[in-house]
This record gives structure tokens, C-alpha cells and sequence, in this order.
């Protein structure tokens, strides 16, 4: 069947009909066209292994292998079209969905993600991220915020000011990003912003991700002495993340711009009828 | 009336590392929960009774506007941002046709969306419509349930046929 797209007059998300992942966004006003594959993984927490007792915790991210396991290879999907918005619902799971939501005149994709409560019945913690694959040639490198402010350049495996020995090969590349995480190959630039403070990286070319939610089972000694193991409201989050395709040297306008907007958000109030104060600049 | 200084001293509370990266036993995560929404509860305009739960019940706040005999409300949205922008108010109403005006007595495009999903609780109809928000101010919208319209009994009229 053909590809399904929501669109409007400046950036168009196509979805693969058999799998209902995203898989294309394009910037029209640009004509930038970039493969972009999005869809949810699971590192499986460590409890410790023969390299160090270390499990995962509160205070500490250590995924027991590199490689994260799909939430589902697939998405049940279904699409809302009106004048005012267009979204398509994607259910990747009993524990995972999301809205791929546009609105008119908006330059940006919204991905509202739904995660929780993480089943660990099989006794295994699960860290559970989102990661967006493209073919963009980064070279190792990535880019995240500090506190909204600063970009740092982030590469892989390395500290501008020591020589890493690397021994955690996934968690040892994970940064804070507290507003955005873009990758670029210099002509393109692919940016993800947070609604909140998250863990990030980009641990292969082309491959961004944002860690969203996780559900451990073992306290990882650092002074809690109770795994991070949410029981109550707290085991079902929600958050949106705001998706950016722009060429390397309009990025920053667009995300800088949006990003006010996300922090600075608006707040609504509901009253009852009555003299209604006009509006006020 | 509503009061902030809770607010503001639990937002205070929690600017400890604890709080803000989740570093702490659940009951201490519980506690933190506790301090901000009884803040939040205190900055509230009580009573409007637009909940779908009936006038008195906040924790309803906002669900299921519109119900019965609650068809008109106004909504207020504030803008800190130093530019006016454009933002897609969306509220969870009950099903219906609304009509929406703004400050200034136009009426705006609005849409109700009814989600295909089985759970409505999980996903109750909403209504967006787009707001127009001035530099550090806000903007009041006012909206109307149109009442259902109940088709009167009528023998449809032949439709003239033009030729083409």
C-alpha cells in the first residue's frame, strides 16, 4: 500500500506502510530530504558482571550489553486528519506509544511519546530510549546543549581533556541534554529538543537517541539502597519530543527560536462566562 | 483567590539534586510529588465548575468541558515570550459542535477531534482551535456549545437539476 504522509506547506513526515515506523521527514521550504527511521529500544539493565559489580541505578546508567533490544520491529498505527491537525497514532506496544502530531504552519515534527508502566516480569530492568537512525555521515561527532545555553561537540569515545580509556562503550558516550541533541554532516543538521532533561547520544554515524524512561530492579549502591523501581503514578510517563530538519546553517535560527517557545511555554486558564478582560500585551 | 508562595517554597524544596535528577528513595520522590501539587492546588482559581465531574471537584479540572448546562467558557492563555506567537490550544471536552471567538468578537476555525479509540477515558474528544498571543500578555477566548441540532422532520425537497 502506499507510503502514508502528513504534511503541510513547510515539512512532510512519511511513514512505511508495512511497519508504520517514520522513515522520511523532508523540509520542503528547503527541499532537504533525509531517510530518518524513529522508533523505541531497551537496554537491559546490568546487575553487575566479571567486569564490575556495578549495576544500574538511580545515579548510574550500565546497560548489561551495547546493543538495546526493539520495543517492536513494527506499529499498530492509525491516522486523525482535520483542517487543524494531523497525527498519526502509533502503538508499539502495551507499554510504548506515540503521536506524530503537525500542525498548520508548523516547521517542526511533534513525536508525543507514551511510556510505561516497563514490564519486568522477566526479571530484567529496562532502560528505554528512542533513537532516531539516518544516513548522515557525523563522524563520530554529536552536539547537546548545557542548561540551553552552550553547544558542546560531543565525540565518540573521547574527552578533550584527558585521553579516555573507554570501558563502558555505551553509557561512557551518554551526555546530559537538557534542551536539544543534533547530529549534522555539515550540509544537513537533524535536531532533536526535550520537553525536560534527558540522558542522550549518538553511539554510530547518523544515529541520534534520548533515553526516556527506566524501571530497575537493583539499587546500584550509591547511597539509595532502593532500586529505581517506580510502583506509583510514576511508572507511566509522557513527553514530547520536537524534531528539526534544516540545513547546518539555518539550524540554529529554528531550534533556538523553538526552544524559547518550549521553556517558555504558554499557560492557559479556564474561567467561567463572564466580562471577558480583552486581550493585554 | 489562589496563592503562589507554596508553590514557590516547594519549587524551592526542589532544587536539590534529588528532586530534580530523581536520586532518592520513592517515599522522598512521593513527598516532592506531594509538595508541588499541594502547591499547584493553592495557585488554582477554585470552583469554576467546568470539571466533567461536577462544580466543586478540581481534580477533574478541565476534563470534559462543555457539559451540559456548562456550555460557555472563556479560556485565557498566557504568553511569557517576548514575541507574539501562534499556539494550538487543545482541551479535553465532551463531544459537540463549539464555537469559538476571539478577543474581539470573531469567531476562529475550531475542530473537535474524536480519537478512534476504544478507551474514550484514555483519549476524551478534543477541541483545538488556534490562539493568537501578544508579546508577555494574553489573549481570552470564548467558547460556545452549540446546542444539538435535532432534525426536524421534513420531506426533502427536490434538488432543482442544473444542466451542466
Amino acid at each position: 500500500s502506499p507510503a502514508l504522509t502528513i504534511e503541510n506547506e513547510h515539512i512532510r513526515a512519511t511513514f512505511d506502510p508495512d511497519t508504520g515506523l517514520l522513515m522520511e521527514i523532508m523540509n520542503m521550504n528547503q527541499r532537504l530530504l533525509l531517510p530518518v527511521r524513529q522508533t523505541f529500544f531497551w537496554y537491559n539493565a546490568s546487575v553487575g558482571d566479571n567486569e564490575s559489580d556495578q549495576a544500574s541505578g538511580a545515579y548510574i546508567f550500565r546497560p548489561n550489553q551495547q546493543k538495546p533490544l526493539p520495543v517492536s520491529r513494527w506499529a499498530q498505527i492509525r491516522l486523525v486528519k482535520t483542517p487543524l491537525v494531523q497525527e498519526v497514532h502509533q502503538n508499539f506496544s502495551a507499554w510504548c506509544s506515540q503521536v506524530v502530531r503537525l500542525y498548520p504552519g508548523q516547521r517542526h515534527l511533534e513525536l508525543e511519546w507514551s511510556v510505561g508502566p516497563i514490564p519486568v516480569g522477566d526479571t530484567w530492568g529496562k532502560e528505554v530510549i528512542s533513537r532516531f537512525d539516518t544516513p548522515l555521515e557525523t563522524k563520530g561527532r554529536f552536539y547537546t546543549d548545557s542548561n540551553g545555553r552552550e553547544i558542546l561537540e560531543r565525540r565518540r569515545d573521547y574527552r578533550p581533556t584527558w585521553k579516555l580509556n573507554q570501558t563502558e562503550p555505551v553509557a561512557g558516550n551518554y551526555y546530559p541534554v537538557n534542551t536539544r541533541i543534533y547530529i549534522t554532516d555539515g550540509k544537513m543538521q537533524l535536531t532533536v529538543l526535550t520537553d525536560r532533561s534527558q540522558g542522550g547520544s549518538s553511539l554510530r554515524d547518523g544515529s541520534l537517541e534520548l533515553m526516556v524512561h527506566r524501571r530497575l530492579l537493583k539499587d546500584d549502591e550509591r547511597g539509595v539502597s532502593e532500586p529505581l523501581m517506580e510502583n506509583g503514578s510514576g511508572a507511566w510517563v509522557r513527553g514530547r519530543h520536537l524534531v528539526l530538519l534544516d540545513t547546518a546553517q539555518a539550524a540554529a535560527a529554528g531550534h533556538r527560536l523553538l526552544a524559547e517557545q518550549e521553556v517558555l511555554a504558554r499557560s492557559p486558564a479556564l474561567l467561567h462566562p463572564g466580562p471577558a478582560p480583552s486581550n493585554s500585551a | 483567590s489562589g496563592d503562589s508562595a507554596p508553590l514557590n517554597k516547594a519549587m524551592a524544596v526542589l532544587q536539590h539534586h534529588d528532586a530534580v535528577s530523581g536520586t532518592s528513595r520513592q517515599h522522598v520522590a512521593d513527598d516532592y510529588a506531594r509538595q508541588l501539587a499541594a502547591g499547584w492546588g493553592s495557585c488554582e482559581v477554585r470552583g469554576t465548575g467546568l470539571g466533567r465531574h461536577g462544580g466543586g471537584d478540581t481534580k477533574g479540572r478541565g476534563r470534559g468541558l462543555g457539559k451540559k448546562g456548562q456550555g460557555q467558557f472563556q479560556v485565557i492563555v498566557y504568553n511569557p515570550l517576548g514575541r507574539k506567537v501562534n499556539w494550538m490550544v487543545r482541551l479535553p471536552v465532551s463531544e459537540g459542535v463549539f464555537v469559538v471567538k476571539d478577543p474581539n468578537g470573531r469567531t476562529v476555525p475550531s475542530d473537535v477531534v474524536i480519537y478512534p479509540s476504544s478507551d474514550s477515558q484514555a483519549h476524551p474528544p478534543e477541541l483545538l482551535f488556534s490562539a493568537s498571543l501578544p508579546a508577555l500578555g494574553f489573549s481570552t477566548y470564548s467558547v460556545a456549545q452549540v446546542p444539538r441540532w435535532k432534525p426536524q422532520a421534513r420531506t426533502p425537497q427536490p434538488i432543482p437539476r442544473r444542466s451542466w
